[in-house]
């Protein structure tokens, strides 16, 4: 099975 | 249609709006999707902004609203500054009827995030069409794809309790319809895994462009572009990882 990433873990705030 | 294209991935968000048009970033509540819009100076008749200014508008209002006017009707959005509300007038062509409405707005401590440049492995741009069709065909069997971009083509796969199912696009030429072409530059071979749950979402901005390009690199983020002629809709889909 796979996970979902998420964004933040990506792009970081601004 | 830009509001239709995005308002089942977001509810709330800011239009900010300054020199450069209205630009919009906003994730979906699950952080996995975001969706960022920029409408250009250019496309509107007429544009005037004297202050940056971040207007925050519940999605599903502004759509009510919109429903108001018809298909060829002129819209005159305004905002004051520091404003309670956003105006929106619609004018038919004659010039016989003006409807005037306001919606509230609200005050949306929203997270921007800072989106870096990059060097896909792989870009694809291909019928937006096409696209809305393989993602609903897929989902029909899987809750995830898998895609696949080699210098064969770019693969769509899935696989679930019924079955499997893979559809491959090569590149191709359409000299006298190029909306119809598919074109595919590679840098380096690409395979990645998404939900088909958000990709159809995505595909609710078909209607903004005959052509939709998507960029992907391993292990980042997604990128879906509709272009239009003064202006995008991006959408990013954090991809699964760890099959």
């Amino acid at each position: 099975t796979s996970t979902q990433a998420r964004l933040n873990d990506f792009f970081k705030p601004i | 249609q830009v509001v239709d294209a995005i308002k089942d991935l977001v509810q709330d968000c800011n239009f900010d709006c300054n020199d450069s048009g209205i630009a919009l970033q906003a994730m979906d509540n699950s952080h996995v999707a975001l969706v960022a819009m920029h409408l250009k100076t250019e496309g509107f008749s007429q544009y005037r902004c004297d202050r940056n200014i971040a207007l925050g508008v519940n999605l599903a209002s502004l759509q009510k609203v919109l429903r108001a006017a018809q298909n060829e009707d002129l819209l005159t959005l305004k905002a004051e500054d520091a404003p309670d509300v956003l105006s929106l007038v619609f004018e038919n062509s004659e010039n016989d009827r003006i409807s005037e409405y306001d919606i509230k707005l609200m005050d949306i401590d929203q997270e921007h995030l800072g989106i870096p440049d990059t060097e896909y492995g792989a870009t694809v741009t291909l019928p937006s069409a096409e696209f809305q069709r393989i993602c609903r065909d897929l989902m029909l069997i899987s809750e995830s794809v898998g895609i696949e971009a080699t210098k064969e083509g770019i693969k769509f796969s899935c696989a679930g309790d019924i079955g499997s199912g893979a559809v491959t696009l090569r590149q191709n030429a359409n000299v006298d319809k190029p909306e119809l072409s598919t074109t595919i530059e590679l840098q380096e071979p690409v395979a990645l895994t998404f939900s088909l749950k958000y990709l159809v979402n995505f595909c609710k901005a078909t209607g903004l462009s005959s052509t939709v390009t998507l960029s992907l690199s391993n292990e980042v983020p997604l990128l879906i572009e509709y272009k239009m002629e003064h202006g995008f809709v991006r959408f990013y889909l954090a991809p699964k990882i760890g099959d």
